[in-house]
């Protein structure tokens, strides 16, 4: 375990956390896209199959349940709280996620390190990942309104994946054979779709205006 | 062993 990866857990960690307590604390989802945020509980279930039949370590254990547990309870408020649910921007966020889903499916099939059900189950869910936050993105766009909700998660979970490839290059120096091209091609896919975003939230943030993303 | 060949991160 190295400091980028430790970083990279901890600051997906927060943007997950932060998100599920802010939603509970206003006991609003406005502006919070449900499609990414079920593409992540999706993420997270297709990835830690293994949870109880390969054990890593402590930490790891306890991360995957919190990133389950988590991910889950922020999709349950969005779509079963009683006020929660109100808030949800449904005409909005209406990115058609299947579109993803399948693809990646497909994908998966195709290109993974193993041909089993949980290594393309696993390959399944860094795919998924790399274009989960593409309805948050669309929401935001469309909405243009970036409160300090949506605007730090999205900030958060560009700067895990930053601090993780990061990692990938550490630990491509430090171990042998640390080869891992669907993380690194994903991931680095992934990465750049936050580009943009990071580039008008740093821009926005420097000369102190409203975030605008641009039509 | 099992971790070089099963996936060690989150």
């Amino acid at each position: 375990m190295n400091l980028f990866r430790l970083a990279g857990d901890m600051t997906h960690l927060v943007s997950v956390v932060v998100l599920l307590l802010k939603i509970h604390t206003i006991k609003s989802c406005a502006g919070v896209s449900l499609k990414t945020q079920e593409l992540y509980a999706l993420v997270f279930a297709a990835r830690y199959l293994d949870l109880f039949v390969h054990f890593v370590s402590l930490y790891n254990t306890v991360m995957k349940l919190v990133f389950l547990a988590s991910s889950f309870s922020i999709v349950w408020y969005m779509r079963k709280h009683k006020i929660v649910r109100r808030t949800y921007d449904r005409e909005h966020d209406t990115f058609r996620h299947h579109f993803i889903v399948l693809p990646c499916l497909v994908l998966a099939l195709l290109i993974n390190e193993r041909f089993t059900f949980r290594e393309v189950m696993w390959a399944f869910s860094i795919y998924l990942e790399a274009v989960a936050i593409l309805p948050q993105l669309v929401l935001l766009q469309r909405t243009r309104n970036i409160d300090n909700l949506t605007g730090q998660y999205v900030f958060f979970l560009g700067a895990y994946r930053v601090l993780y490839i990061l990692n990938w290059i550490y630990r491509y120096f430090t171990e042998p054979h640390f080869v891992h091209w669907i993380s690194w091609i994903a991931g680095i896919v992934q990465t750049v779709l936050y580009a943009d975003f990071f580039y008008y939230y740093i821009i926005s943030w420097k000369n102190n205006v409203k975030l605008e993303l641009p039509a | 062993s099992s971790e070089l060949s099963g996936h060690d991160e989150l």
